[in-house]
């Protein structure tokens, strides 16, 4: 489940339509302080089913919204994130198909949506696919900004949680 | 499933016998419970050992030491169930250049298995990368991706 | 006592609005009172204007806008009321290039009030200290201090 | 009150008696990962009468006298700050005073002693001596590693302590 296109429209600091496409190996994202880098490791969380907007640093979903500075604000935040399946790690009724699209759209009245392969599906349907493959949203594969040295000071039941992800 | 959680505790421990070094020059860490008698409820402790020293709470440890030993458990973990992708923010940013140098290291190793993403600001970490990709604000408060290559300084 | 806390507040902000520009090209920052009615009482707020960008949150400023803006207001009270010495663990680990540089100017500004002391293991930083002390464990476990000079690469 | 000498002995990693002398304008104290810059901040905050073990990275002050890794220990932790005062911010019985020397030691039974200038005193005189400087332990001119983005998100409340500190 490598992750292979990211497309973000709406979200944060992102108000036009832009994609990034991965490549295998190391890739490094790099650029001047406060020029979106974290925002596009929100995005990631966020479409893999993150429902938390303090882990996404905002106080609300509604902070997730692009907010221009003259008060201009888009219909809607959408991320689309496309992952390799050709390994079939994905559970068993897609595990034939090779590649799997994942989508979230959250619109300005608070409606929310969420798709897999274009077709619309709950949240629960999103985190479904991401279990046990330790690469959900809470899933010790993403590490924060500053949070890294939270690893080692974390609370014994929480560190049990990682181990039993990754059991 | 008690035996699956005492045996995926062993795994991370002899996986962290390989990475420590890697990361350290000497020392060890282990996984250990906090109550072992119940195997089903007991929390998880982990355990560093550095070379010429007694850590007697990992509070003690500096800041640079409690990034390297947090990554060395990370990736622990990551050698004995690979995640598909694994996605960094500036966990770089405590280290001092050696320890930038033995991290960029273990990161080739681990992207022979995994996907790695890094955002960072080093110029080293940023050498040893496949690919790069630039993030930039021409319009304020706009992002914009643009292809970046490394100059040769 | 209600005077001195106000004449305080609008002090610091004359001073953020002498510092802020030097660390941001642009923008602006200000304390206010969250209960203006009651000064004794009221807690005080920091707002933060960003050149392109409307920030609703101070949670929403990337982690190098947070830690410059911190910087910001650290120095705008030491101008107002210069403390004999400050001293900064690694207050340089998120920033970028760009806003290092910014950062060692103003610190040159504010050594020649105060006594400024850091701890950094940026090169650029450490190039524009007057003295230089380094701290090793060469024997493991046991800090020492060495003279430190710096090679010109 | 700028800082003129440090002098450190059996505290933290610094089992032999160590001393820097700190000069005018920029100081930078560098070094390796782990190998004791920090330790030296915790050196001046303590001196300066901090009383939370928990600002000092350790559990209790029975944490802060070194102890080795063969399980050496010496019988105390002692640490000397030499401060410039010939501008007499200090308060008015020692402001004709060109040098004030603050001294704080720890023994292993938990017994403490305090001096200013070579006399016993108690915690309270040396806090004392710092008021309204700006310099004291908890004051806003020493900021710990990995805490300057703190500054930012502090409570209301606790905002308002910097700014009457500064009043
Ligand atoms: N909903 C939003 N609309 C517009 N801008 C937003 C929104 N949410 C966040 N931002 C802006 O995004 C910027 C932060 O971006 P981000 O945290 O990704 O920076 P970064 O590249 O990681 O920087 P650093 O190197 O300092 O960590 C802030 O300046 C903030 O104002
Ligand atoms: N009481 C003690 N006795 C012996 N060693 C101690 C004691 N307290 C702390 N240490 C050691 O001091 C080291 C940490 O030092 P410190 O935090 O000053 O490092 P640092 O130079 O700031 O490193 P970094 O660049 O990673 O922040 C730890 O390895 C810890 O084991
Ligand atoms: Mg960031
Ligand atoms: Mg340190």
């Amino acid at each position: 489940m490598r992750l292979k296109r990211l497309t973000i429209s709406g979200f944060k600091s992102f108000p036009k339509r832009t994609s990034i496409t991965f490549s295998h190996g190391v890739s490094a994202i790099v650029g001047p302080n406060g020029s979106g880098k974290s925002n596009i490791v929100d995005a990631i969380r966020w479409v893999l089913g993150e429902q938390n907007p303090r882990l996404l640093r905002a106080r609300s979903m509604d902070d997730l919204i692009y907010h221009g500075h003259n008060g201009k604000a888009p219909g809607s935040a959408w991320v689309r994130l496309v992952l390799d399946n050709h390994e079939g790690m994905a559970p068993p009724e897609l595990a034939s198909i090779p590649e799997i699209e994942v989508e979230r759209i959250l619109f300005r009245n608070g409606d929310a949506k969420f798709r897999i392969n274009r077709k619309n599906c709950r949240l629960k349907a999103i985190r479904y696919l991401f279990l046990d493959t330790g690469a959900g949203a809470r899933a010790y594969s993403i590490i924060d900004q500053g949070q890294v040295g939270h690893f080692v000071g974390m609370l014994p039941r929480e560190r049990r949680e990682i181990v039993e992800e990754a059991a | 499933c008690r035996d699956r959680f005492k045996n995926t505790i062993e795994q991370i421990n002899s996986s962290l016998g390989k990475v420590f070094p890697l990361l350290f020059e000497g020392g060890s860490a282990r996984l250990g419970l906090d109550n072992p008698s119940e195997i089903l409820e007991s929390g998880v402790e982990f355990f560093v050992e550095l070379p010429g020293k007694r850590i007697r709470t990992l509070n003690l440890l500096s800041g640079g030491e409690k990034a390297l030993s947090a990554l060395a458990l990370i990736f622990a973990i990551f050698l004995i169930k690979p995640s598909p992708f694994c996605l960094l923010d500036e966990v770089d940013a405590s280290l001092d250049d050696a320890n930038i140098g033995r991290f960029s290291q273990l990161i080739r190793q681990i992207a022979r298995k995994s996907q790695v993403i890094l955002v960072t600001h080093n110029q080293n970490i940023m050498a040893t990368a496949d690919t790069l990709y630039g993030v930039t604000m021409e319009e304020k408060g706009i992002s914009k991706l643009i292809s970046v290559s490394l100059v040769q300084a």
